[in-house]
């Protein structure tokens, strides 16, 4: 596996806070879950109305997930299974080679 | 030969520079290789001057690609772009006033201890690999590290950030290497280029600040139409703007040291996507990724010739 297979099950979501508090919970929730940021590259820069893209560890996307819920943060999984995505491309490029 | 390296994936650091060691031996019309000085882990930082050449005064455009480890598509347009205008010299009119009037300045991998580490540890890796003696993280954000407004807005004091911006500007033996050879030679460097992923963005200064650039009226004009062309190949959609407004407000930014200190057209291109893939750009998206951006790139590099002062 790539990568000693550390992406297993992890995902990326895109989050998309609306109003002051949700941001203000984003931000708490940012430092508790220790997530990486895709977008926008500091937690800083998120607002009402910003995409956020996070890539969020296996073993932290329930929580995750439960607390966009209570909250009520519109989210949308951009990737399901990040090392399933990665072992994908380099099998597609493995048969882009042989072929 | 240009022929026997492909182009539409990505490539390893060591294959990267073997590829330049190539090039190298071979284009020697048009190809100089030379270093910079070390990285961090101590790996030799690469540049390839791309141009005909000429015994005549000659003024040049800086290209940087790799500042962000994670973003590969950076590193393989820096690769694209040197292959183009090595296979289109003699068919392509632009192509052969570009590299007849200008030296091409190609840092295809800026970060290299960052890239490194994002093939063979952490496909996510952002910053550099250096130490810091307090605390167990490593690296700084080569792009929150250059001395202009340095640390003040959108960069972190923290050492386990990722935007950490360095315990001072040019703190990073990379960021320290290109800043001088920036300064040894902006008399005749009229553009600086640099590439990251994803927004799908043209930017130019300020990032710092929420003011326009002196300049404006040209830079504006050179990246409305390059947006343009760019978009007439495939259709995609870029923003393009001052990077305080189009994207946030961050200082330290290579971006902006250059424009501050001389280099009167400076670009920052975010390539694809938005975030559908995000770093994991599939390869079969980089020729079509580097095929628009090649004709923005064109497109900048030709009006700055010759519509600007």
């Amino acid at each position: 596996h790539l990568y000693n297979n550390r992406y297993a099950g992890d995902k990326v979501i895109r989050l998309l806070p609306k109003t002051e508090g949700q941001v203000h919970a984003l931000k708490k929730m940012y430092h508790q879950l220790q997530v990486d940021l895709w977008q926008p590259s500091s937690i800083s820069y998120v607002s009402e109305g910003t995409a956020v893209d996070v890539h969020i560890l296996q073993n932290a996307s329930q929580a995750l997930l439960a607390f966009l819920h209570e909250a009520n943060i519109q989210y949308t999984i951009l990737i399901k299974d990040l090392q399933k995505t990665l072992e994908k491309e380099s099998s597609l490029r493995t048969q882009r080679n042989r072929r | 030969s240009l022929s026997a390296y492909n182009y539409e994936v990505y490539h390893s650091l060591e294959e990267i520079q073997d590829w330049m060691h190539q090039l190298n031996k071979t284009y020697t019309g048009f190809i100089h290789m030379f270093s910079i000085g070390r990285s961090y882990e101590g790996r030799s930082l690469f540049i390839l001057k791309l141009g005909r050449r000429s015994q005549a005064y000659k003024r040049a455009v800086w290209i940087d690609c790799g500042i962000h480890a994670r973003e590969w598509i950076g590193p393989a347009f820096c690769q694209w772009f040197v292959k183009e205008a090595l296979l289109t010299y003699r068919s392509d009119p632009a192509m052969k006033k570009m590299l007849n009037h200008l030296y091409f300045y190609i840092m295809p991998v800026f970060n290299v201890d960052g890239y490194h580490f994002s093939w063979t540890h952490d496909r996510f890796w952002r910053k550099t690999r250096s130490r810091n003696s307090r605390f167990h993280c490593r690296g700084v954000d080569a792009n929150r590290n250059w001395k202009v407004k340095w640390c003040v807005e959108g960069a972190s004091m923290h050492p386990c950030d990722d935007t950490y911006c360095g315990p001072f500007p040019e703190s990073e033996p990379e960021v320290k290497a290109v800043a001088n050879f920036l300064r040894k030679h902006r008399k005749h460097i009229r553009a600086y280029l640099s590439f990251h992923a994803y927004a799908q963005m043209l930017l130019y200064p300020y990032s710092y600040k929420y003011a326009t650039i002196p300049n404006f009226s040209c830079v504006e004009s050179a990246a409305h139409k390059a947006v343009k062309a760019l978009r007439s190949v495939y259709g995609v959609q870029y923003r393009y703007g001052p990077a305080s407004h189009t994207l946030y407000v961050s200082s330290g930014s290579s971006m902006d040291w250059a424009y501050k200190n001389g280099i009167p057209y400076s670009f920052a291109f975010e390539l694809r996507d938005t975030g559908y893939f995000g770093f994991l750009l599939p390869e079969m998206l980089i020729k079509p990724t580097c095929t628009e951006t090649m004709l923005a790139v064109k497109n900048i590099t030709m009006h700055l010739l010759k519509k600007c002062p």
